[in-house]
């Protein structure tokens, strides 16, 4: 119904708008209805870097676009929030500072949520409180170790 | 409800008993390239009801069933259990009232395929209404896998407004 | 024809099968065609990382399809050699091992190709002889300058 | 030939004469993400002639003219230049004798646009025929962008073939 989806959209739109300057350290996005007609409409993203114009997303950099894209898929999650939240490799196109401002947000969902996270990157690695480590010692069988942060280093080696 | 562990058997790569705990609100999980990481993350959207076989990176279900190594023969059965803690009684319906609640499911190579609920069986569709109002499920945010970041870069206007439907 | 595709596939494939246990560390890997037509048949990636199986690319991890994809893309560059060879983030969704190995395929093709490559990662920072910083200090404008590695760890932060 | 440096001025976020010398024959880009490492290989595409704006992460070709930011108006000219030393005589053709060859492309926002080698004007054909033979081209595997490796895991058996035949 139209109502429902206006509702959803801004709903999203919201939480959109709030993620995106702390993964970014400032700037501003906000999604935007291609068409006037509520059933049918696509919707766009648009997305402002701190100090840089208004663009859609297709024209940021490879680490802007995917930090957008968790801008948004974050807040899609807060849509409809599960008690855990799980993320796959999500800081591998990201530089060092918007990897921390990634961490930061992690640990503050990670009062009402429980985080799992995979990542080669260490300074994620030291966003956790535990680190589980998977193995294949012997090829082809995954085994679990549990390990701490410098085991981690090592390992990912 | 809040996750405890997760128990693998015969499934990809984790053809030995593992029992991954969440013993935390921050776990990283981490090793190199291929050891599995990404295995786990498919096991829990296939006990949660994910029905296909594409999503879990394979061309048919059976496919999560450990297929060998070069040293160990392929197995018969794969077998994922979530294990949640339910003290909170937020889990819907009649499972309100369990301490904790143990969701598994099982596919063997000849087909045979089953979900328990605490240990007794019942279908797919109890499966996933149990995570009805809790934001879980096989395709829910609450996954987020390698590769959806670039889908969601990519996605043109109107794939970005199924998203948004589904979501309401 | 028939005959110049049969060549230059047979071509790509020795040095994809080159390239790929470098890579890797050990395993094997080669192209197949599907059809038996040589005018309109496909041809599909197959790879066996060490200790593993053989299976198509799809059904590889993440940072193995990546790594499969190199060891392609080094083949086909291979077919036509240039002066320079410019490789962009290619090593993001590698763990450190298979990072140092590609590094040290990037050091030897510097005997007789310019490298020049993009990237977060502090390994490959280390493989390069001279680091080309790039800085917006000012809001969307690129300034150049040059950095020594130390410098780089801090400015990709 | 060897690439001697890249000169960029008013290309994308490179709005202020900017020169990129290749000192080494092993040289890391390095920087935050959006500082500009890409838009400097997008620089080297457009310049050896890349037709595609789309290619060039822009809607139409005037995208590449630095289109201004918070602070600076948008420029009305893009240009890129790369010198080549050709001690090795390497060069095709009537190029052979160059010590080095300058090859460099101009667009106006008025969609004036043209192309010169060694200072004089020429077709986008004389640019493209240069490096023919060199293995060097703005779709050639010597320039392996951000994307093009996920390009390549998703190809299917078609598209596969088809990169075999054109590099044929
Ligand atoms: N049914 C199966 N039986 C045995 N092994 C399997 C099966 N399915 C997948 N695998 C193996 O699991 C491995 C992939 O594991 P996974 O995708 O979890 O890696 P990962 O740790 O996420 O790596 P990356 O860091 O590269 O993303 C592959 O090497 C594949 O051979
Ligand atoms: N015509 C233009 N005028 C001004 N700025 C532009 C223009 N075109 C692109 N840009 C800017 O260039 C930036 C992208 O730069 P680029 O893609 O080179 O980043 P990058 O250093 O490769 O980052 P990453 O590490 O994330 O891949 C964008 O922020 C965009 O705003
Ligand atoms: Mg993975
Ligand atoms: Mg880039």
């Amino acid at each position: 119904t139209r109502a429902r989806f206006k509702s959803t959209y801004d709903n999203l739109n919201t939480r959109f708008q709030g993620f995106f300057p702390r993964l970014f350290g400032g700037g501003s996005a906000y999604l935007e209805l291609t068409g006037s007609d509520l059933l049918d409409t696509g919707v766009t993203v648009l997305a402002r870097p701190p100090g840089k114009r208004n663009s859609t997303i297709h024209l940021l950099s490879g680490g802007e676009k995917a930090l957008t894209a968790v801008a948004l898929l974050f807040a899609f999650f807060d849509l409809n929030p599960a008690p855990f939240c799980i993320l796959d490799e999500v800081d591998a196109p990201l530089d060092d500072a918007n990897v921390e401002r990634y961490c930061k947000i992690l640990r503050t969902m990670a009062d009402r949520t429980q985080l799992i996270f995979i990542t080669h990157n260490k300074i994620t690695m030291e966003a956790a409180q535990v680190l589980i480590g998977v193995t294949m010692a012997e090829p082809g069988v995954s085994r679990l170790v549990s390990v701490d942060l410098n085991e981690a280093i090592e390992m990912a080696q | 409800m809040r996750l405890l562990h997760v128990k693998l058997s015969g499934f990809k790569s984790f053809v030995d008993p593992t029992v991954v705990s969440v013993p935390s609100d921050l776990v990283g999980i981490v090793g190199p390239n291929g050891c599995g990481k990404s295995n786990v993350i498919d096991a829990i959207r296939w006990v949660m009801g994910e029905s296909s076989a594409k999503t879990l990176r394979g061309d048919h279900m059976a496919d999560v069933i450990f297929n060998g190594s070069t040293v160990r023969k392929p197995v018969g059965k794969a077998s994922v259990e979530l294990v949640f803690d339910n003290s909170n009684g937020e889990a819907p319906g009649a499972y309100a009232k369990y301490g904790e609640i143990s969701i598994r499911r099982e596919l063997s190579r000849d087909g045979q395929s089953q979900y328990l609920i605490n240990k007794i069986r019942c279908r797919r569709r109890d499966i996933t209404d149990i995570f009805l109002g809790t934001g879980l499920g096989p395709r829910s945010y609450s996954i987020i896998e390698q590769g959806m970041v670039s889908r969601v870069i990519e996605a043109r206007p109107e794939e970005l407004r199924v998203l948004i439907e589904e979501a309401a």
